[in-house]
């Protein structure tokens, strides 16, 4: 899996 | 956390907790959108893969599990236990017609072109259109229940608290995610004529019901 940005909201 | 993110979240889980009561207590999907639930599970199941990669917070993977979990009990409860309730001849958008689109613009208009990062960018523009075949449906039969007009103003509400939420982030702390906020602008804006009937006939104790 690669490097995921961080998306903190649902 | 902000006042306007909590209660957009709120908006959110009243919404799905109002469509399950309206379904459970009346043992009928009756005016509910098989295809707009189904399209709400994609969007759920694609943008909460990193349920697995990243941890956030407590209150984050509980709000994402229990998302996912009803929304597939919805999906049960209308194609399965209350199935006979469900009105398919009046749900028939043609729910390719937003996939295909939406999936070509995720992987045009991404932050990164990553497969996660892609995923994520489709649940977002995905979710901007989900309502569509609800709308449409309601559009067809020319009304809609009163519990059935609780559910789209408390999930339409959802998105338009976001949207404050993003003006108070963006002063606040600098946040700024234009593919969320564009996307969040377009799905505020198709609630826009539902709402003007909501404040306008629901909100006096009639029901939806639309000139034939």
């Amino acid at each position: 899996l690669s490097e995921f940005l961080p998306h903190d909201e649902l | 956390m902000n006042i306007f993110r909590l209660c957009g979240d709120m908006s959110h889980l009243a919404a799905i907790i109002i469509l399950l009561l309206k379904m459970w207590k009346t043992r009928s999907v009756a005016g509910i959108s098989g295809k707009s639930q189904i399209l709400f599970a994609t969007v759920f199941t694609a943008r909460y893969l990193d349920l697995f990669t990243s941890f956030i917070s407590i209150y984050n993977t509980c709000m994402k599990v229990f998302f996912i979990g009803t929304v597939y009990f919805t999906i049960y409860l209308i194609y399965m236990k209350f199935k006979a309730t469900y009105d398919s001849n009046h749900d028939s958008f043609r729910v390719e017609f937003l996939i295909v689109p939406v999936g070509g613009l995720a992987f045009l208009v991404n932050h990164e072109f990553a497969p996660l990062e892609i995923i994520w960018t489709f649940s977002i523009y995905l979710e901007s259109v989900a309502i569509l075949p609800q709308l449409f449906m309601i559009s067809k039969t020319g009304e809609a229940e009163t519990i059935t007009s609780h559910y789209l103003f408390a999930l339409g509400s959802y998105r338009a608290l976001y949207l404050c939420n993003w003006i108070y982030r963006y002063y606040a702390e600098g946040f700024f995610d234009l593919i969320a906020v564009v996307a969040g602008v377009v799905q505020t804006i198709l609630y826009c004529d539902f709402f003007y009937l909501y404040i306008t006939k629901v909100m006096k104790g009639k029901k939806i019901s639309l000139p034939a």
